[in-house]
């Protein structure tokens, strides 16, 4: 019997988040007995990540498990591998419009809206706020923003007043946030929607000296992320469980070759931790 | 030994490379030159192969995906050439962008084994 | 002695990526170890730049553009370094993205020189 | 003394066009004693062709010859390597935005001026014409279309009711004059503005037995295309200097470097040719 040979897909090869989803992946793939190809572009590019999949269907992958990033640009791709037999799942970020089998991560929505939440409460409700995403053309990075607005759209104290894209860097998030307190000096508050943001963000604070007086919260529990909350750099994050997102796509897709029934979404716990749940 | 495998693994793609620039050019310009240019690049791929197998390490997923690329490269010409004969020119016009992108990939995975044997 | 030439372009490309890697994690994570791998990469290059012109023809074209970019890539590098230590984040930025482009041109340009050694 | 190293970047390696703008750059490279280095997009690719020229400047060109072919992509680029100190001259299509020192080739506008009245003249003033253009995004290829519409619209004979790019192949040029047709049977003449779409359109001509009743007018004088002018399959066709633009561009590029006085604009011949000119 031939291993079943799988293909992750990740955002960002060299990405700390994704290098946790590659680790789950790799964990089952020892409990499963199958073989799983990590490979993407080395730094985040549609293109290259569509180039990717279109060569893992052309080396007759038995499945696919791809972030899903827009529907425009991936919809296509993902149904091309369908369409060949190769079943795709999505992983981190889905692509709900597309014929994919199954989608395993958090619900980014609802992640937003616990982050707009946090910010209500740890502000008592007033804040102007700027905003820096990885993104604009991801669509987990919108729903975190949506998420996010509609929350706090409902009260009066809190404004939106900047959104920015990072690029899923440290240099692009803190360069956008320099970008953000230069033009709005009266900036009380930055949520960031990727894994590196509020590092970035946490950066430029420190050296204008407002770390004490601006609100962050960002994404994602990166070693240095929890470092920046027990120090007090940053105020929250919102978590998300990378590893079991690799581990449970790869179970996943081995019941889909074993031709068994498997639930479209799979959630993965997503909530916001403060400096008290560090300790 | 190795250079050997570099030899061969280089035949190939250029084997791959060739056979659709006959293909793409009997197409459009219709001489029997570039049918026979096509029909032979895939003779010597065939001929290649069986080598791959035997010189390359057959445990490598690379390897592995390399053989199935290839063979994606020939089913992307075969359904072209039997779409040009049926005239059909949606069909054979999308599959002649396939076979030309697997013949890219081909390209780019030869040049990466070769560099994860210098590697190595 | 083709081999031997394979080998020290294959050396090349990867001194190149690792200096780019070990400067790109030491302006993030500010650690000395990054900082002696992105120096020693340099010096690693430094000693294979004279084997090159020694082993490769230097007649090709193809050779001279290939010191050319590793002497834009070191050139990036040095900018990136003293805007650093300048903290100019957006010089330092785009001549990180700069040295980075360059490096992937420095691989993209082994790999034609290798398949260019094969296929003469 | 150094032998002075161009890089000339065509807008596809294999097209039959630019292996003619090659040719006149070789002979010239011969009478000049310089290099020149010819290589760019295996298919015409704007991403492609841009990192051509980024790598000509990585590789410290003493000067570089490219198609200039949109100013939002290609401006950045060409200043780019003008600020290195690397002189930049455009071929067959201009940049005028750029900071590139001096264009050879044909003024575009103009040619599309010359079709269009060759065009009334021809259809005596009546016509219900389909444009296929190489690429939408192509400035030569904007200006070609222009200088048609300019010309026609004062016409009321004369109505434009499609236009579709080609893509500047043959297969393209077929596909799209198959779909104007569909679309528009009432058409009775084309017009294709780059090197291969009045062979396309004549192939699909062909095959709808059109091809007595449907005027063609195409651009440039690739051997196919004159011997379909003799074969009555197409009408007419729009004459450009591809061998002298390559020959003018590197004996320029030369002045230049040697820092000789060049002049900014320098237009090769372009005129309409009819069966009568090939007899
Ligand atoms: O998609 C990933 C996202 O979920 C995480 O929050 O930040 C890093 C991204 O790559
Ligand atoms: O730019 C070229 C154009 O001038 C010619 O007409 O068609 C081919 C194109 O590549």
């Amino acid at each position: 019997k031939r291993t079943y040979h799988f293909v992750l897909v990740p955002e960002e090869m060299d990405n700390d988040y994704w290098r946790l989803v590659e680790k789950g992946a790799r964990a089952a793939e020892k409990d499963f007995g199958v073989t799983v190809e990590y490979t993407g572009p080395e730094k985040a590019d549609t293109e290259q990540h569509i180039k990717t999949i279109d060569m893992a269907i052309a080396s007759k992958a038995d499945g696919i498990i791809t972030q899903g990033l827009n529907e425009k640009a991936f919809d296509p791709i993902i149904n091309k591998a369908m369409q060949k037999g190769i079943p795709v799942v999505t992983v981190d970020t889905d692509s709900p419009t597309s014929e994919r089998i199954a989608y395993v991560g958090t619900d980014n929505y609802y992640a937003g809206v616990l982050a707009g939440k946090a910010l209500i409460h740890d502000t008592k409700g007033k804040a102007i706020v700027g905003i820096i995403t990885g993104r604009f053309d991801a669509s987990h990075q919108r729903l975190r923003v949506q998420g996010f607005r509609d929350t706090v759209k409902n009260v009066p104290g809190i404004k939106i007043v900047a959104i920015e894209e990072s690029k899923i860097t440290r240099i692009g998030a803190a360069e956008k946030a320099s970008k953000i307190l230069d033009e709005h000096p009266d900036v009380t508050a930055f949520y960031g929607t990727s894994a590196l943001d509020a590092i970035g963000i946490s950066q430029v604070a420190e050296k204008r000296h407002l770390t004490s007086s601006l609100y962050i919260i960002g994404f994602d529990t990166l070693p240095e992320t929890l470092n920046l909350i027990r120090t007090r750099k940053i105020d929250a994050t919102v978590t998300q469980q990378p590893y079991e997102m690799g581990y449970k796509s790869v179970a996943l897709m081995r019941d889909i070759v074993e031709k068994k029934k498997v639930p479209e979404i799979t959630n993965t716990e997503t909530r916001v931790i403060h400096l008290q749940d560090l300790l | 030994v190795i250079l050997q495998r570099f030899f061969l693994l280089n035949e190939v793609s250029q084997s791959t490379d060739e056979a659709y620039k006959g293909l793409n050019a009997y197409l459009i310009e219709r001489d029997k030159k570039d049918l026979e240019r096509y029909e032979k690049a895939l003779r010597d791929l065939n001929a290649e192969m069986p080598l791959l197998k035997e010189k390359i390490n057959q445990a490598d997923l690379t390897v592995q995906n390399y053989e199935h690329l290839i063979e994606s490269f020939r089913e992307a010409c075969s359904i072209v050439m039997r779409a040009y004969q049926e005239q059909d020119l949606d069909v054979y016009s999308s599959h002649l962008i396939e076979a030309e992108k697997i013949s890219g990939y081909i390209q780019e995975t030869t040049l990466k084994l070769i560099q994860k044997e210098l590697t190595n």
